[in-house]
């Protein structure tokens, strides 16, 4: 996922694709490590 | 020979992109067939009830679903304008995008899972241009990549 | 002779490629194409929602959130933080820059 300068993964609806919800999912999982 | 290995890493170039695009088609073919089906299964369902769902009882798609435990503390924060949400949860969630969840529901005829019947694989190359039936067929066997 | 042979038979791998490719690039943009027509259609668009029931069945016994968002609308998850406590905070922002964003509850009973 693109991280945006605050390290924030980020997700455009309509526009990203459903890898990046991955990516979100796992780094949330992971607690953010 | 210098020109033999040139070409070499073109050709490896070339075989990673059309990995890549071969990829993004299929994911395009299963969210054509998902979004033909709801049409479909939304239209008998309304037709049979003579009547469509009541407004409050739908989600309209585009659409994005955040799961969590249901015992989360949610705190939500909204601007005046409705366009900007900030929510904080006290503990892990996940977010599923609407072409997920319909996938969840079957409406891709299992194609993603490699657990498409040969009816469904009927029903699904119905839903497509002929041009990308080898796509559904190959998905369907699990072989597309 | 045979580092010759080989550059002409990677040659016209590479044509066939090229080919392969042309024809992917189509297909993709047609497809693209057509999703775009359905959510535009207004006789095709009116059918294209999910029923309470259908997100509920698709999740086991989780609090669920439906965010029904104008496309584009950004959704922005910051790495969590972690508390004095040591308990982690996670974050969602929300921005749409065209029209109003719609949240519902769905609870499981």
């Amino acid at each position: 996922s693109c991280l945006t300068p605050n390290s924030a993964y980020t997700y455009k609806i309509n526009g990203s694709p459903s890898k990046e919800l991955t990516d979100i999912n796992r780094m949330i999982r992971q607690g953010g490590v | 020979a210098q020109e033999c290995q040139n070409l070499e890493v073109e050709k490896q170039k070339r075989l990673k992109r059309i990995r890549q695009k071969r990829t993004q088609l299929e994911e395009l073919i299963l969210q054509q067939i998902a979004f033909k089906n709801l049409v479909q299964r939304n239209k008998v369902s309304e037709t049979s009830s003579l009547a469509p769902p009541p407004s409050g009882s739908v989600i309209q798609l585009p659409f994005i679903i955040l799961n969590t435990d249901v015992r989360t503390v949610i705190d939500c924060s909204i601007s005046s304008d409705k366009c900007e949400y900030l929510f904080n949860f006290d503990n892990t969630f996940e977010i599923h995008d609407d072409i997920e969840i319909l996938k969840r529901m079957g409406m891709s005829l299992g194609l993603e899972s490699g657990k498409c019947t040969a009816d469904n694989l009927i029903v699904a190359k119905s839903l497509i241009p002929r041009s990308l039936e080898t796509y559904v067929i190959d998905i369907a066997r699990g072989t597309s990549q | 002779a045979e580092v010759l042979e080989q550059v002409e038979v990677l040659t016209a791998q590479l044509c066939e490629l090229e080919e392969q490719e042309k024809e992917l690039d189509s297909q993709k943009a047609w497809l693209e194409q057509s999703i775009k027509h359905m959510n535009d259609d207004p006789i095709a668009s009116r059918y294209m929602y999910v029923t309470h029931e259908d997100i509920c069945d698709a999740f086991s016994g989780d609090t669920l959130l439906a965010v029904v968002a104008p496309s584009g609308t950004q959704l922005e998850v910051p790495v969590p933080e972690t508390g004095q406590r040591g308990q982690k905070r996670y974050q969602v922002n929300l921005r749409s820059t065209s029209a109003p964003i719609q949240v519902m509850l769905i609870n499981k009973e």
